[in-house]
């Protein structure tokens, strides 16, 4: 699956 | 949570440590770019534009309260604390910054995931964070002795960056996650831009000398 928007990363 | 991102982001926070360090206790900011704190700010308050309305972790919104009031304060520090301001190298760090944040804006306009607001600040953020070390480099190819404090705030800087990219390598096998490409292109041109730092870097350490950068 893609990130996609959803960032958990900084 | 990955040993890599974990380590990654420890690096960065403790290269904001050590800058942190020089400046609130040695009351000096000298070797260091107001120029690159400034685009740090600016990465930090356009990247984490979701951090009330995106709720990942307690971890991530700390980290992200962390290098949002640290880079900010950094600036404050630089150009407005009567005594720090006075050690700032304002005729060595002359890199015309905001030159960078155009074509990074417009590129971002022209190269993102979605044309939302939040994902093209969040992508504009990814271009200027890539290039947001090069007044440093800049400043520190200026300056004949390099201090302990601004060399290592440098390395952990661009280590941070490598052991990013070891952790998109790492979930990209164990997790099914995919980074976008571009994100994989920022964070490569920000370790590269960083590379040639690391390699004078290891040699100070190596043959125990004082770090200097050839002119």
């Amino acid at each position: 699956s893609s990130n996609g928007g959803l960032k958990d990363e900084l | 949570m990955n040993i890599f991102r974990l380590a990654g982001d420890m690096t960065h926070l403790f290269s904001v440590l050590v800058l942190l360090l020089k400046i609130h206790t040695i009351k000096s900011c000298a070797g260091i770019s107001l120029k690159t704190q400034e685009l740090y700010a600016i990465v930090f308050a356009t990247r984490y534009l979701d951090i009330f309305t995106n709720h990942i972790s307690p971890y991530n919104t700390i980290m992200k309260l962390i290098f949002l009031g640290s880079s900010f304060s950094i600036v404050w520090y630089m150009r407005y604390h009567k005594i720090v301001r006075r050690s700032y190298d304002k005729d060595q760090d002359t890199f015309r910054h905001y030159i960078l944040i155009l074509p990074c804006l417009i590129l971002a306009l022209l190269i993102n995931e979605k044309f939302t607001f939040k994902e093209v600040m969040w992508t504009f953020s990814l271009y200027l964070e890539a290039v947001a070390i090069l007044p440093q480099l800049v400043l520190l190819q200026r300056t004949r002795n390099i201090d302990n404090l601004t060399g290592q705030y440098v390395f952990l800087l661009g280590a941070y960056r490598a052991l990013y990219i070891v952790n998109w390598i790492y979930r990209y096998f164990t997790e099914d996650h995919f980074v976008h490409w571009i994100t994989w292109v920022c964070g490569l041109v920000q370790t590269l831009l960083c590379a040639d730092f690391f390699y004078y870097y290891f040699q100070s350490w190596k043959n125990n000398m004082k770090l200097q950068l050839p002119a």
